[in-house]
């Protein structure tokens, strides 16, 4: 089963 | 003073209606050359980020840069009581506690005015850099929407695959399975419907089809849509304006 990825994961927030 | 008149409220209209299930508040940043936004879902899977260029208004006039915090919500509800080709001017002072919408009827003397309390929104704002993506697709938009829709039927993801000459897009779910190929060509008559496809390497990549189904809401923005993949990071859906865009970054589904 795939994971669903978050975009936090990716982006840094400022 | 910002004063920002959009030639037809259908703009508008279509704009909020392209993002308006899937984030609620929203803060719009007014400045000199225009409006910007960003906003996450709450599941944070889905980004949607806003620019409307000043070419894209009729008239657009920013002295001083405002932030407007608005419930999509409640702004759906007072764009609905605007005609599609009324002229609709956005008016809100330098420190704002409202904003106020203004509808012209261009054929007949009928001005309807409404005001629309703004919100302190507390958003983070998400640093997006440049990506560097393996694939880079523009397709009709109402080809793109045509696929989710049908493949989003059969399951709750939607994978999306291409190769040098092939851009497939399966959906295997409970009750079977679907999936759709194309490939590129041009279209010398109607170049808006020619499919292009720029491929570094090639891509395999799954999606959730709520939010694929969230994203072709912006199809009614442009007769294109681009869509940037990348194995490594968020996809990228893009909806030209006039002047400006509507974006979505949508976080992949990777298997552990």
């Amino acid at each position: 089963q795939a994971r669903q990825m978050k975009l936090n994961e990716f982006f840094p927030s400022t | 003073m910002l004063e920002a008149k959009f030639e037809e409220a259908s703009l508008f209209k279509r704009i909020i209606d392209g993002f308006k299930d899937c984030v609620q508040l929203v803060n719009f940043q007014c400045k000199e050359d225009g409006i910007i936004a960003q906003a996450v879902d709450d599941s944070r899977v889905l980004l949607v980020s806003l620019e409307i260029g000043i070419e894209a208004f009729q008239n657009y006039r920013c002295d001083h840069p405002v932030t407007l915090g608005i419930d999509l919500t409640s702004l759906s509800k007072i764009l609905r009581c605007g005609n599609n080709t009324d002229n609709l001017t956005l008016i809100a002072d330098d420190t704002p506690d409202s904003v106020l919408l203004l509808f012209e009827d261009t054929k007949k003397d009928r001005i309807a005015e409404y005001s629309l309390k703004l919100m302190d929104i507390d958003a983070e704002f998400l640093k997006i850099e440049d990506l560097a993506y393996d694939c880079t697709l523009k397709m009709p938009s109402p080809e793109f929407s045509k696929i989710v829709r049908d493949l989003s039927q059969l399951s709750d993801s939607i994978n999306i695959m291409i190769t040098k000459e092939t851009i497939k897009f399966v959906a295997d779910g409970d009750i079977g399975s679907g999936s759709v190929i194309l490939k590129p060509f041009v279209n010398m008559d109607k170049p808006q419907e020619s499919i292009n496809l720029n491929m570094d390497q090639p891509v395999d990549l799954t999606f959730g089809s709520k939010y694929l189904l969230d994203i072709v809401k912006g199809s009614a923005l442009s007769d294109n849509v681009g869509v940037r993949l990348s194995s490594e990071a968020p996809a990228l859906f893009q909806f030209d304006l006039k002047s400006g865009y509507l974006q979505f970054f949508l976080a992949p589904k990777f298997n552990d």
